[in-house]
Parts: structure tokens; sequence; C-alpha cells
């Protein structure tokens, strides 16, 4: 760990905070929340206490801000830079600032916390039935005043649990009208206005007057953002239209064209080549929570650390199951002592090395233990005539003890990018796993234990080292008769493993061979831009692969696809 | 999925990323976070410079140290992280 430069540190013990405005992409409780769980983290292995206050100035002044926002320190739109603050002391000292070009999130997608309706504050849940149609976003079906609301549970029809979604025609954040909704229209500068605007404001932020007349009131209050919202651009907030016209296309979804960074964008208006307006795509967004841990260790005197689990590793990466690292414990602890708290336990050491946003270790990266090796290897017999490049497609695709393995029709060959042998194969399926089926439709290796699964239909076979189990029936699992059978697998870290069918997904945990519950999930809410009929799902080299017919989508671990192309060329690498 | 033509590259109003050459991406971040001085910026790094800068970041960041902006070194200076410097005040 590092302090800053004469190991600045606070005077006393018990500081305060206060939190100047807040993000639109959240719930106001939800941002309360996230901030008092960061402070958390460091009360737990200190003498400090952390108190919020509602005016006045307090210790840490807290912030959201877009570009240029009054410290000299701009931030740079959406990504690169999320957050900064400063180490103790008077003014600006302790304040940390959050970048609101970002999405805030708690790290894995759009919160949308309820208000009314019958939930109690519930979080919407996606997607949910409604007059036996499916909804994946809020909607205002079913009602006269177009207030946007959404079910909590699965099921409305079933549950009748519903509450009303963010949107200004519900409640405004800040301003001077203690919470109350828009009005429209309402005049400003003599202008009639039906929605919210950045009008009149260099900060970006939407606002809207609570009465009729701005110009007479001056009463206002700023716009949360909608489920549908854009980030950044130059719309923020603003939903996108589908379809939109770009460079004479139409698109009816997010696209990454036209962007180097494969970022996904749409349109706020029906035509980009005219009006020019857009923003990007709701992604997973960055963890409030995380980022404000982080910051609030600069708050409180830690400079950057160079160790890659360290809270205050300058680089983000989402994890679930946060815990301190004993390197940010040491220096804090250098910096205010221990205090009372229980004495912190050294987290489980996180094998991986790899600063990526998977929470841990994950598919291709090598591990220390010793590679398994494939279940029998005397009589493998090999048939050069039978060429992978001519194949149109593969049963299935999985990397197997660091090998992608390409299976067809109980055959398979192999591919390996690390010893550039190229293709190897045809390989019989049933020399190297006999008793397996000859066509299957997914398979996965187990990181942890290095068993390999294979599905066939409604079967599943579980291969370690020569000894076999199987075929037994997916519904073993927990899956349910929704899935025909498994189109792909995705090795998640820490025994989690997501098996694809249709257009949904369940988590495995491969140690007790169950399903999570909460699952399935629909594929599209999480992994947009890729086919929801894609015929093989894969992991190799940290990035998930999706294939259909002879083409491949690559989606990035932030689940944006980075590349599209043909499995032959790029993966095989057939000439 | 795939385009018949090359896929054109647009300017997007408020982009504040824009499309950045590798080199102009580097001093920008060694000097955003403290590894080059201000002077050496607005020279131009020498590839002496660039080299010991890099070294500098990728050591801090617990990168292979190669001096070079190899893609590991480039991906983590497109991740996105934390304003505050790594080196300086």
């Amino acid at each position: 760990f590092l302090t800053f430069e004469g190991d600045l540190k606070w005077d006393h013990m018990d500081l305060t905070y206060r939190v100047m405005n807040y993000s639109p992409d959240l719930d106001r409780a939800v941002i309360d929340d996230a901030f008092k769980r960061a402070f958390k983290v460091w009360s737990d292995v200190t003498p400090l206490t952390f108190t919020q206050i509602y005016s006045g100035e307090a210790d840490i002044m807290i912030m959201f801000g877009s570009g240029e926002h009054g410290d000299g320190y701009p931030f740079d739109g959406k990504d690169g830079l999320l957050a900064h603050a400063f180490p103790p002391g008077q003014g600006i000292q302790g304040d940390a600032h959050f970048d609101d070009d970002e999405f805030w999130t708690l790290g894995t997608g759009l919160v949308v916390k309820t208000r009314q309706g019958n939930a109690e504050g519930a979080d919407c849940h996606f997607p949910f039935t409604f007059e036996g149609r499916s909804y994946s976003h809020c909607t205002t079906e079913g009602r006269k005043d177009g207030l946007p609301w959404c079910a909590t549970t699965p099921s409305y029809d079933r549950d009748k649990k519903y509450g009303f979604c963010p949107s200004e025609l519900l409640y405004t954040n800040g301003g001077n009208s203690d919470g109350a909704p828009c009005i429209f229209p309402f005049i400003f500068e003599g202008i009639s206005y039906d929605s919210c605007t950045t009008v009149g404001r260099s900060d970006g932020y939407r606002w809207c007057a609570t009465t009729p007349n701005f110009d007479q009131d001056k009463k206002y209050g700023f716009c949360p953002n909608r489920d549908t919202a854009v980030i950044g651009g130059n719309s923020q907030g603003d939903p996108c239209t589908f379809p939109f016209t770009f460079l004479g296309q139409s698109y009816s979804a997010c696209t990454s064209q036209g962007r180097q960074d494969g970022k996904l964008w749409c349109a706020t208006t029906s035509n980009y080549d005219t009006d020019k307006k857009w923003g990007f795509c709701p992604d997973r967004g960055y963890s409030i929570f995380l980022v404000a841990a982080h910051e609030f260790g600069h708050s409180l005197g830690l400079d950057h650390s160079s160790v890659r689990q360290a809270l205050m590793y300058p680089m983000y990466s989402y994890i679930q199951d946060f815990q301190l690292d004993p390197d940010d414990i040491q220096g804090i602890q250098y910096l205010y002592g221990r205090g009372s708290g229980p004495e912190p336990t050294i987290p489980a050491p996180i094998p991986t090395e790899d600063p990526q946003p998977l929470p841990t270790e994950a598919g291709s990266t090598s591990t220390t233990e010793e590679e398994m090796p494939e279940p029998t290897t005397e009589a493998i017999t090999v048939d050069p005539r039978q060429d992978a490049c001519v194949e149109k497609n593969f049963d299935a695709i999985t990397e197997i003890n660091g090998e992608l393995h390409f299976f067809k029709d109980g055959k398979y060959w192999t591919h390996s990018s690390f010893w550039k042998s190229g293709i190897q194969g045809a390989f019989s399926v049933a020399d190297t796993w006999p008793s397996l089926p000859a066509a299957i439709d997914a398979a996965f290796q187990d990181v942890l234990t290095k068993r390999v699964f294979f599905f066939a239909g409604r079967q599943f076979w579980v291969f370690s080292g020569k000894s076999m189990v199987g075929p037994r029936g997916i519904e073993k699992l927990g899956i349910g008769k929704e899935a025909s059978r498994i189109s792909g697998a995705l090795q998640r870290g820490r025994g989690k493993v997501l098996l694809f069918s249709g257009e949904s997904y369940w988590r495995l945990d491969v140690k007790v061979q169950r399903v999570d519950k909460g699952y399935p999930r629909a594929t599209d809410d999480v992994f947009t831009g890729v086919p929801l009929d894609a015929r093989n799902v894969f992991l190799y080299q940290d990035k998930y692969y999706f294939c259909r017919g002879n083409f491949y989508w690559r989606m990035t671990p932030r689940y944006q696809v980075d590349r599209v192309g043909y499995v032959k060329y790029d993966i095989l690498q057939c000439p | 999925p795939l385009q018949s033509k090359p896929q054109a590259l647009v300017t997007f109003p408020g982009d504040l990323v824009g499309t950045r050459s590798d080199l102009e991406l580097a001093e920008s971040y060694l000097l955003r976070f403290g590894y080059t001085a201000e002077a050496e910026a607005r020279t131009g790094l020498r590839q002496l410079s660039l080299g010991k800068a890099l070294r500098r970041m990728q050591k801090q960041l617990g990168l292979e140290e190669t001096g070079q902006l190899d893609a590991d070194t480039l991906e983590a200076m497109r991740a996105p992280r934390c304003g505050v410097p790594d080196v300086g005040t």
C-alpha cells in the first residue's frame, strides 16, 4: 500500500460526509445505502466513524458531475476515468467526485427501484409477464395516466406485485420542490417545454419545472433517468428510438457500427443522420459501492496500491463478494490503528492474475494444478482426411485442457493457439469418451476439478479422468422441461457455469450440481447484441463466443460485442 | 452481420474520446497519471523516455515490464479506472 506524501490523515476519528447531489441513474436511497456500506468497509477495521449530514460543510463532500465539474480536473465522458478524490484536509481535501457520464449501478446492470404500488419499494423483476406478455422494461400498458410501472416478481398475472418506475411524472430529485413531479407543459424563458430539458444548464443535467410557469414560480427539480435512458453521448437520459437511421441504414437495436471501441449506442430520434442525437446503451455499469469504497480510501489518506486484488488498485473490476485485501487493511491501520472491530480474516487467495471484471478465475487462464490427461489416450485413432474446414458448423465447441475442441457427428478436432500446431484430428469421440452419443449439443470443462461435462438432448455425462458418470437427466440439475437441449456453457469461476438453452440461461453450481435460485434468466437482458438462437456458446481467452451458422459474435467480459467474424477463418484459422 | 464495405468510423457529437492513435493514448495516459512530466509531454516523448515511463507504469500496475506499447499495456490504458494519479501529487 501507499499513503500520500507526509502521511496525510484526518486529525479526528468521527468523520462526517454529505452527498451534495445524486446521479439520475439510481434511486437516491440506493446511492445513500451504497455510500454507507462503502464507509463501513473502512470503519470495520479502524476506530473511524462516519456520519451523514445534510447541510453545512462535512469532512467528506461527495458529488456527481460530468466533464469539468469545478475542481480543474475534468472527467472524460463514459468509461475511462470513473471518479477521483482528494487526500485528507480542509476544503476540497477529502472530497470525492463521481463521473456522471458513467452508468452507475451496483455492478450487474440496471437497478430499477420502484416507488408506491404494493411492493414496498422492491426492485423491478425483468422479465415479468403481464396479461400473458413478457416485458423486460417498464411499461405504461394497462394504465391511462402514462406512468411507467413494472412487476417486482416474474409474473404480475400470478402475484399482482408491482411498483412505479423512476420517471419525471412520478418525482424529481434535488432542486427546490421536495421531489414534486414535473408539470408539462411548463414555460421557461417564454418557451413551452413538454419534456425534461438541459436548456439553461451547463452541467448537462435534465430538469423540469414543477409548476406550469418556471419564469413566474421558479420551482424546479432534476429528472430521474427512466429505465430506457441512454448514457452520455449528447442525449443523456433520453430513451433510444427504434428503428433509427444511421448512414442510410435502419437499426432496430443498439449497434457498435461507426465506432472503433465496440461500444453499443443508439439514436434518440428516428434519424441520426439528420438529428445527430445519440447515447450509449445501458450495460452492466459500474458499482457505485466499489468505486466509492476505493475513493473513500483516498479520502482517508490511502494512495494507489500495486496489489491487483487490493481495493486501492487503480483499475476497476467488479467483485461480487467484496472483501478488503490485507494490503488495504495494513495501509489504513498504518494510518489509524485497528479499532475494536472483529479480527479481520484474510480472504481466500483469489487465483486470478487478471484485473478483468470477471469476479474470479475463469476458463482459459492457466492454473497451477496439474493438467488432467484426456480420459483414454492409448487407442485414439486419427483420420486426417476428415477436414474441419469443410464443416459448415459444429455440434459443440469448448476448451478442454487449454485446447479448443470442435465436435461434429462423433468426431472432434482440436486447435491450440498456444502451440501454433493448427488443427489436429479428426479424432473419434467414442475413442476418447466412450459411451458418449455421436452427436452432442454442448460441453464444458470445470476449471477447478478439470471434470468435463457433456450434454446431449436432456441428458448429461461427467468425465473425470477415466471414470464417467451418466447419462443423467438435466432435471437432476434443476433445469425444467422448457430446456429441450443445452446449446453452450460459460465458465464463471468459483465453481459456477452458465448453461444456455433457447433464449434463457441457468447458473449451475458445479460442486453441488444444482442450478442456483432465480434462474432461468433472459439471455437478452445481459448478453445484448448476440444471437438468441446461438448453436454454440463457449468461453475462450476470457471472451464469450456465440456462434450461429458460420459466424461468431465475440463479447467482452463487460458484455459488449467487440467482434463478429467467421468461425472458420478467425477461430479455426482455415486457409 | 459482416459489412461488405469497410466499416465507416464516425465522430459522434459530444463523444469526448473519439478516435486516437495508440501513441496518443499512451502519451495522454502517462501524463495524466504522473508517469511523465508536463515538459516531456509538450515536446513529444522520445523513444527512450517513452520506454522508461512505460516500464514504470507497467511495474505500478503489475504488468509485464516490457517498456513497449504491447497489447496488455494498451488494454490497461483503456480500462476504466480511478482518476487519481499513480505517481506524484
